[in-house]
């Protein structure tokens, strides 16, 4: 046997203190053999994840030998967004977790990190213009939040492994924890002809919310240097505005009717305005398209509702069709969970499997595993993230015709282990072992 | 590997790696060359993931045949 003691490497295009983007190119091929022992590749961002592809090559004998296989490999994306959401709202999640999780994403070739910092639950986005919605927003303003620092460190730590941050600031809805600390933000709800007490989404009839947002979202647009902001725009709960006797009166000036899908349209056609102005492209959930609103068309519409109002392969079908870019989410609720090898399920989707051209198909720029917090925080996020977030990775990067069950079980059986060694928690798919179990580093 | 490459060949001919002996390196020609942080710190990472922080070889295999 021939010792091999260089891995060269050739990038072609310098760019070494850019950003990831959603066009950046992460095509390499790696060649390992008696002449050589080489990396190529476009980007840094390829070379990356030619790293990664080569770290895996590499085995380590009973006896304690590393060795490498006489290896071709051409490789790329086979699309372009592949993405991970996590949640730090409903639990937070300490910067050192979404480190481990950045970690564990480029170990799987991921490479949008989308960060839904704030929801109902909390606020822990430090805002520099607005402090007060952490202060009164978080769980505890001293230690549940994430400072300016924390979210540079974040962005820094994704960039220099390739992922891309896509933050979501989710309005009108799911705003219920920016309601302290920006008085007259929220909707006052009704109870007959008083109020109850209780706050709803956004106000979106006064000027002083327009006001807000455009000073908000500039912060926001400098704070996140990624080209896209995820908008949100879900599950706007319309009672709390049928109840308010100003809105019912807007409703009325502005020719709505009873149809609150209309207003809901107004608030985010002024949001995505707002947005644009800074230059910013933006993602938004599929509500924003079934409610018709008018958005501009690089716009990118991400499907999470399963079945309703269609199926969510029809959905991309209209969503394409109508000439927008998708992101598939949908089947990819990984805070679902069942007794048993539920990653066959996510293994098995196939994203492009609906009617429609080859120009729709061409639409569909990738999609996202999701996190949701409501019952996952530090001590079991990990594992239930890990393996099962790789079924989604290599649906989103390998060839459509990598299906095969068993071959996938052998191989993620073993990255298991590989993701144990690295001091990643990943759960068992099935009975087994590994030669080296989780240690505490 | 996982995920799966687009493209694979791979031949039971193997070559060995001592750590002590392996580094990665910037081709000449390459547009990325030493300073380049994401490279540069990715190097490390790799290095320390493919081979944990040395002594090589680790007490748990010294003594035995290479």
């Amino acid at each position: 046997t021939m010792e091999k003691n260089t891995l060269v490497l050739f990038v072609v295009t310098p760019g070494c203190d850019q950003l990831p983007s959603l066009e950046s190119v992460e095509n390499y091929t790696l060649t390992v053999n008696d002449e050589q022992c080489f990396l190529l590749s476009e980007t840094v961002w390829g070379a990356l994840r030619g790293l990664e592809t080569f770290s895996q090559l590499v085995w380590r004998s009973p006896e304690g030998t590393f060795f490498v296989n006489k290896t071709d490999i051409v490789d790329f994306p086979r699309f372009p967004h592949r993405g991970l959401l996590l949640d730090t709202s409903r639990h937070y999640l300490p910067l050192s977790t979404i480190q481990n999780t950045l970690d564990a994403m480029a170990y799987n070739k991921f490479n949008v990190f989308h960060w839904h910092v704030v929801d109902d639950s909390s606020f822990p986005y430090e805002s520099l213009t607005f402090p007060e919605l952490t202060r009164k927003g978080s769980y505890n303003p001293v230690t549940h939040i994430y400072t300016e620092q924390d979210v540079k460190e974040v962005i820094e730590y994704a960039r220099l492994r390739g992922i891309r941050v896509l933050v979501e600031f989710d309005t009108p809805g799911h705003t219920l924890s920016w309601g302290p600390g920006v008085p007259e933000l929220l909707t006052p709800c009704y109870s007959g002809p008083h109020p109850s007490g209780t706050f709803g989404p956004v106000n979106p009839i006064l000027n002083t919310t327009y006001e807000f947002m455009s000073t908000f979202f500039l912060e926001i647009s400098s704070v996140f240097p990624d080209f896209y902001l995820h908008l949100g725009g879900d599950e706007v709960d319309f009672t709390c505005w049928k109840s308010n006797p100003d809105i019912q009166a807007f409703m009325k000036e502005k020719g709505f009717g009873e149809d609150f899908k209309q207003l809901e349209s107004f608030y985010i056609q002024k949001l995505l305005d707002i947005v644009s102005t800074y230059g910013k492209g933006y993602v938004v959930w599929q509500e924003v398209f079934d409610n018709r609103v008018k958005v501009r068309p690089d716009t990118i519409i991400q499907v999470w509702r399963e079945e309703t109002p269609v199926g969510y392969l029809k959905e991309l079908d209209w969503i394409t069709k109508a000439g927008f870019r998708a992101l598939l989410s949908a089947p990819w609720y990984l805070n679902r969970i069942s007794y048993g090898p539920d990653w066959k399920e996510i293994y098995m989707v196939e994203p492009l499997a609906f009617e429609g051209s080859s120009e729709q198909k061409a639409q569909v720029i990738g999609g996202e595993a999701c996190m949701w917090g409501e019952y996952v925080d530090s001590t079991n996020l990990t594992p239930r993230l890990w393996p099962r977030a790789g079924a989604v990775a290599e649906r989103l990067w390998s060839s459509k015709i990598v299906t095969d069950l068993d071959f996938a079980l052998e191989r993620l059986t073993q990255f298991r282990c590989e993701l144990l060694r690295r001091g990643i928690r990943a759960q068992p798919l099935y009975t087994g072992y590994c030669e080296q179990e989780f240690e505490e580093t | 590997l996982w995920p799966w490459p687009q493209d694979i060949q791979i031949s039971d001919q193997r070559y060995f790696i001592l750590p002590k002996n392996f580094h990665f390196h910037y081709h000449a020609g390459s547009a990325a060359q030493p300073g380049c942080s994401v490279l540069d710190e990715a190097f490390q990472r790799y290095r320390h993931l493919l081979f944990g922080a040395g002594p090589w070889p680790s007490s748990h295999y010294r003594g035995k045949q290479h």
